[in-house]
């Protein structure tokens, strides 16, 4: 465990607390993609099976069982709790175009051709991708409310901090997981565009983010 | 050999 790493989880955390508060808050999830959501929900579900196999430490079991909690809790909201509000016309991304090549890839390319291996890979993967009805969703309705983009911000800024943290590890003990970093890089390259408009508009400008 | 995952890191 290093500060990077740390920072990271923290960031996730962060990210994933202010969307549930908004929407349990504001009663309302207009705005957020529900279909991101429950993306993230399978990526949690598929990478931590191993909750049960294996005991790593109480940090990370709690954190393990938090997201789990707070995703499928923020998907009852949307579905479920505030479904009035959802906006499924603009919440309208393919999300079979991207669970296909993620799940043919996660057969292709993993550490080893087991259940539990397979379905990590899948995880990572599929995080990569998970951010993109979100991200759809914002340039169809050409805004984002400035909440949404302070959640944005900490979730790429979280996997951000993983590259620092495996940058950190690879100099200090030389570990290198090459499936997590390309994935990692790929995820946080999605949200550069948005890191600049995040930085331009909503930091500086009118808190609110309207697309150009 | 590739290395075996970090199941540490969330």
């Amino acid at each position: 465990m290093n500060i990077f790493r740390l920072a990271g989880d923290v960031s996730h955390l962060v990210a994933i607390i202010i969307l549930f508060l908004k929407i349990w808050k504001s009663k309302s999830c207009a705005g957020i993609s529900g279909k991101s959501q429950v993306l993230f929900a399978l990526v949690f579900t598929s990478r931590y099976l191993d909750l049960f196999t294996v005991f790593i430490s109480a940090y990370n079991t709690i954190m393990k069982l938090v997201f789990l909690v707070l995703s499928y809790a923020t998907v009852y909201l949307i579905y479920m709790r505030f479904r009035g509000s959802y906006d499924s016309e603009n919440d309208s991304f393919r999300v079979e175009f991207l669970l296909v090549p993620v799940t043919g890839l996660a057969f292709l390319e993993n550490y080893a051709f087991t259940p539990l291996e397979i379905l990590w890979t899948f995880s990572i993967f599929l995080e990569a991708v998970a951010i993109m009805p979100q991200l759809f969703m914002i340039t169809k309705t050409g805004e984002a409310e400035s909440i949404t983009t302070h959640y944005l911000f900490f979730l790429g800024l979280y996997r951000a901090l993983y590259l620092a943290n495996w940058v950190w590890r690879y100099h200090t003990e030389g570990f290198f997981d090459q499936i997590a970093v390309v994935s990692g890089v790929v995820q946080t390259i999605f949200y550069c565009d948005f890191f600049y408009l995040y930085v331009t508009r909503v930091l500086r400008g009118s808190g609110k983010m309207s697309l150009p | 050999d590739k290395p075996t995952v970090d199941k540490d890191e969330l």
